[in-house]
């Protein structure tokens, strides 16, 4: 079973074109394996991304330097999967 | 198994075992008017199973409603199978429900991905593909949202086998894709194609593949606002209407381009709750409420497919 522990959703705001443009970037990292809940379309709507726990360093540290909004949105997806199970696991019960 | 036992929880999620077995029971507990179809089978060789909704006739005009096509988006399964539920309890109750079922035939596809939601389950809870095997890649599974032919390959759709949009090699390659479009395309009949997914509360007209509005963009606009004013008048939850293309991105081969483009003037997507607070990972305790506002939304769509023969 795949774990998520340490994984973070992160809410990015964009400010303008350029700003999506930096995103649509970041998101053609591969190697950052990074899943985009909401993909980077335009200033006016916010990117959802997942980001594993060994890259969530490099990715705030993406945004800081251009100086790009964020909020933590997760903090750790796995805290949230297992409140997911137990809730399952008390229904099955 | 006594199938008469009505013990299912609405407000939890399930395996596709649990699901799959209730559509029997929904299928023999109300049998005047639901009947269950298989109308192919996954990759996996799991079965499609439709829920049809029907008071006689043949070939009447027909409502496809589908759900799970991104198998972590698991509101949404579940939201279809109470929606199933409330279908068949209010046909000769709801007098808005049983006129649409005299006139139409309703066609609920609970679980599109069925292969994907099982990997939800045992393996990788954000899974959103298919498991199909990639030739040449270690990568497995294509996003079925991106699969239709309607601007297949274009902006919007990965070509990479180990990207989340994978389009796959080509249009209708998932054997789930094909399962629906061979349904449709067999029916002949379908008048509106709505479609659930979940996150980011939108309800979404064609197109995604382009960025052009469609020749009947005034009618499914002011039906979209109707039918997002209908979710917000329960809850409060607010949706975004729009096409694709303006209300998040260019994406292409999608489902309701397709069946737009195909004659299927009413088509629709669906995103629901919620907006970032868990993401795919929506409390059980908010099936319920997502389920029943969402049915408001539905049901002024079809209520107006109903009225609006064309």
């Amino acid at each position: 079973l795949q774990t998520f522990v340490g994984h973070q959703v992160l809410r990015i705001k964009t400010r303008n074109e350029e700003e999506v443009k930096k995103l649509q970037l970041l998101e053609s990292l591969e190697h950052l394996e990074l899943d985009f809940w909401r993909n980077p379309s335009t200033p006016a709507h916010p990117v959802d991304v997942r980001v594993p726990a060994n890259n969530v360093q490099a990715v705030k540290a993406f945004l800081e330097s251009y100086g790009i909004e964020y909020s933590i949105l997760i903090e750790d997806l796995q805290v949230v999967l297992d409140q997911e199970k137990q809730d399952m696991e008390y229904n099955q019960q | 198994k006594d199938r008469s036992s009505n013990s299912f929880n609405f407000g939890a999620y399930h395996t596709l075992d649990e699901i799959y077995a209730e559509l029997d029971h929904l299928a023999s507990q109300y049998s005047n008017i639901v009947s269950k179809l298989q109308i192919g089978e996954s990759y996996e060789k799991r079965p499609l199973y439709v829920l049809k909704f029907s008071t006689g006739g043949s070939n009447r005009p027909a409502i496809w409603l589908d759900a799970g096509i991104h198998s972590r988006e698991w509101v949404t399964q579940a939201s279809a199978i109470w929606i199933a539920k409330k279908i068949a309890t209010d046909y000769g109750q709801d007098p808005s429900i049983t006129s649409l079922l005299n006139k139409m035939d309703i066609f609920l596809l609970t679980v599109s991905n069925p292969d994907g939601y099982v990997f939800t389950h045992t393996t990788n809870r954000m899974w959103r593909k298919t498991r199909s095997k990639n030739k040449g890649s270690v990568c497995f599974g294509v996003d079925p949202n991106r699969n239709w032919d309607a601007g297949f390959g274009g902006p919007g759709a990965s070509k990479n086998p180990c990207s989340d949009s994978y389009h796959g090699p080509s249009a209708n390659s998932e054997v789930e894709v094909r399962s629906v479009v061979n349904f449709i395309k067999n029916h002949g009949n379908v008048r509106a194609f709505l479609t659930l997914h979940s996150y980011s509360q939108l309800l979404m007209y064609p197109y995604g593949y382009k960025c052009t509005e469609p020749a009947d963009y005034a009618e499914l606009d002011a039906l979209g606002r109707a039918a997002a004013s209908s979710i917000r008048s329960l809850y409060g939850t607010t949706f975004t209407v729009g096409s694709i293309c303006t209300t998040i991105y260019q994406a292409s081969g999608g489902s309701i381009d397709w069946s737009y483009d195909n004659g299927i003037k009413y088509s629709f997507a669906f995103e629901l709750r919620d907006t970032g607070n868990y993401g795919f990972l929506l409390p059980a305790s908010q099936i319920i409420p997502t389920a029943e506002e969402t049915w408001l939304g539905l049901k002024k769509i079809m209520e107006h497919v109903r009225d609006s023969p064309y």
